[in-house]
């Protein structure tokens, strides 16, 4: 079955989607089969991958049981690697599901009928800077939570609070099998005295589930979006394509089962 | 009576705190007296004017309405400004808020009473990256929304919403007043052609809306709130101090009513 995991950390803008679609193209590329799923609201993955957002295409009825996921997969301009999009109204699933029966348990039960149908090695999920409900679905399903973390002083802050997280959907019998999958050291700037310190305090916690690969800050990574491409179509040899290429390869050190 | 600004943009990672800091601080430089809420379970603000974050100290029981606000507020390193701290079971009053009876005027009415006592001039709002029920809160009890703009593609994404989210707070009678107040350009780089179109395409688009300074990427903003200061103490001379008195200095251009 395939390994899923959930990009995520409730602190904003340290490069979760960023990480999520060039992770995914990056897998993707090395010959394995890729679902991205846009969960946040704000669909930055969505156009992040060159797909348009149209009112009712997302999760937002599969969540509630209606619909079926299957219809909204689109492929991408990378091959092997399919999306499902997201759109505003996507928020306000928070409300319903949350009033929802087992509404920890909707994201999982919406996409496991499609999983069973459909062979992929990885689901990628982009999750939102909160731990809402779309991000507790997210993780209640995951088998792994990536998170990206910001070589700076405020995105350390809420470290402690994801660790504390986990343990709870592990203990409260949710998702006994969630792990830390692994911190990816985002936007490094080795130059600066804040990068190495938060890097030498988050490895001393953390020790070998930190990343060896850190992605360095790289302008063509934030210029990639505005044409709707991954950053190994938008710039195939920039500083960003070479980091996420070799993120990957870490990764399927520690997660590739074949 | 104090003119009240929500710093917000769902968008993660703009520069929310660091202008709701910086900006508080700066008024307060030039003389008024500002109190600063954090209204963000992650509490940055609070770590970023050196207060301490500690359990139930933050606006939950006040939005319940239980406990007062008065007791939460304290001074901080700079003459003029105080601060009401956050902490991150703040999260919690998300779901509590939403099941009470007008979950949007929770906070309007936790503050209002204690506004009728202390005289302030300007109270300033930190939000989360989120239009969830807390943001949805300090719009309807604030007199203008500052945003916060990253000058980047994925942030020029959400401006939409937001226009949109303002007109509906209007219409339906929340908030008959609020308005935009204005759009701050942050960490921008003039050498990035990215930059350059991000401003090009939102002066276009909002005008006069938004604030001749921009808050240039300056590395000391990053490295203050490690040492739990505004810009002003941690480094007076430096391209961000500058800025955000120059932003200061705009602001009560536009709004000082003495
Ligand atoms: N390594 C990098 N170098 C330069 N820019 C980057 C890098 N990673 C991300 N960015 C840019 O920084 C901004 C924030 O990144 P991104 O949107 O991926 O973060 P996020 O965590 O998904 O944000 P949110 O919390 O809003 O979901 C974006 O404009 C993105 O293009
Ligand atoms: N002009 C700037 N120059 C350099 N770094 C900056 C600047 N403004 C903010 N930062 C840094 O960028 C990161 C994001 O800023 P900040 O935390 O203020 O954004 P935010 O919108 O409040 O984030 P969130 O969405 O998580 O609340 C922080 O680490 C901050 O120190
Ligand atoms: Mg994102
Ligand atoms: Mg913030």
């Amino acid at each position: 079955p395939a390994h899923i995991f959930a990009v995520s950390n409730q602190k904003g803008g340290v490069g979760k989607t960023t990480t999520a679609v060039n992770l995914s193209a990056c897998l993707a590329e090395l010959g394995k089969k890729v679902l991205l799923i846009d969960l946040d609201p704000q669909a930055n993955a969505t156009s992040g991958v060159g797909l348009d957002k149209h009112a009712g295409q997302s999760l937002y009825d599969a969540l509630l049981g209606n619909g079926d996921v299957a219809s909204l997969v689109q492929p991408t301009g990378i091959k092997g690697l399919h999306a499902v999009p997201s759109e505003v109204d996507l928020a306000g699933a928070e409300i319903d599901v949350a009033r929802a029966d087992r509404y920890l348990h909707r994201f999982r039960e919406a996409i496991s009928p499609f999983l069973a149908e459909y062979a992929y090695d990885y689901i990628c999920v982009d999750c939102p800077p909160s731990l809402g409900i779309l991000t507790m679905n997210a993780l209640t399903a995951a088998d792994s939570m990536i998170l990206p973390l910001q070589t700076e002083y405020y995105a350390l802050e809420g470290l402690s609070v994801v660790s504390r997280l986990i343990q709870k959907i592990r203990e409260q019998g949710d998702n006994p099998g969630l792990e830390l999958g692994g911190i990816v050291m985002t936007m490094y700037d080795a130059r600066t005295n804040i990068a190495q310190q938060v890097v030498d305090e988050v490895t001393g916690h953390f020790g070998d589930k930190v990343f060896e690969t850190k992605i360095p800050r790289n302008v063509r990574l934030s210029e990639a979006p505005s044409y709707g491409q991954p950053i190994i179509t938008y710039d195939s040899n920039c500083a960003g394509a070479v980091a996420y290429r070799a993120l990957a390869r870490e990764f399927l050190e520690r997660y590739d089962r074949t």
